[in-house]
């Protein structure tokens, strides 16, 4: 599917992807997290993508589940919103960034 | 306007209201601090609703904000996600309740 190779060419492209949606608290303090430990990322944006449902369904496959944020590092899932507060927390996001 | 009407009837009808959207996570959190409270809230789902936009234009006439969660008590708009969470692990919340 269209939608799976994007994730997947996204996810090899950039060391940090986060999958969000613009309006979303949750994906904005995920993002937050990266931007207090001064690492770039790249931030795709769902509600802006005309293939957003499709999108959802190619990281449910990968992921298990379709909401957003969904985090990737070095092109591994490490998780939603509270994987990546929680591992900001405790020091585990800064060893893998 | 209609939807100004719609939300100073929902305020005044129930001690505790969350307009709120259903697949939001900072709505459900701060729903999630009245039900480690035990008490009763009125939710009210703004993304089931067509006058959705309208009544988010309300909202922002009455409380500054358009966004969600929007929690009001005894019909004083007492914040969004953020505050309330605060509110909830300082002790603030219950006294309100
Ligand atoms: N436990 C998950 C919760 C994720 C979640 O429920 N996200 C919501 C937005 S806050 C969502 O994706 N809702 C469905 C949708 O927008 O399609 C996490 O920590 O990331
Ligand atoms: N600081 C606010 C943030 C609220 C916020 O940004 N809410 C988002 C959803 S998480 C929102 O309403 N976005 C615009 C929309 O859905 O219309 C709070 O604590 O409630
Ligand atoms: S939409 Fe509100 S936290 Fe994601």
């Amino acid at each position: 599917m269209a939608a799976t190779q994007f994730v997947n060419d996204a996810i090899a492209h950039d060391n940090i992807v986060i999958f969000s949606k613009t309006y979303c608290s949750y994906c904005r303090a995920a993002k937050e997290c990266f931007d207090k430990l001064k690492v770039s990322y790249k931030s795709i944006e769902l509600d802006n993508r005309n293939d957003m449902d499709d999108v959802q369904d190619a990281l449910e496959k990968l992921t298990g589940a379709r909401s957003v944020p969904r985090v990737f590092i070095n092109g591994v899932f490490i998780g939603g919103g509270t994987e990546v507060k929680n591992m900001f927390k405790n020091g585990k996001l800064k060893e893998l960034i």
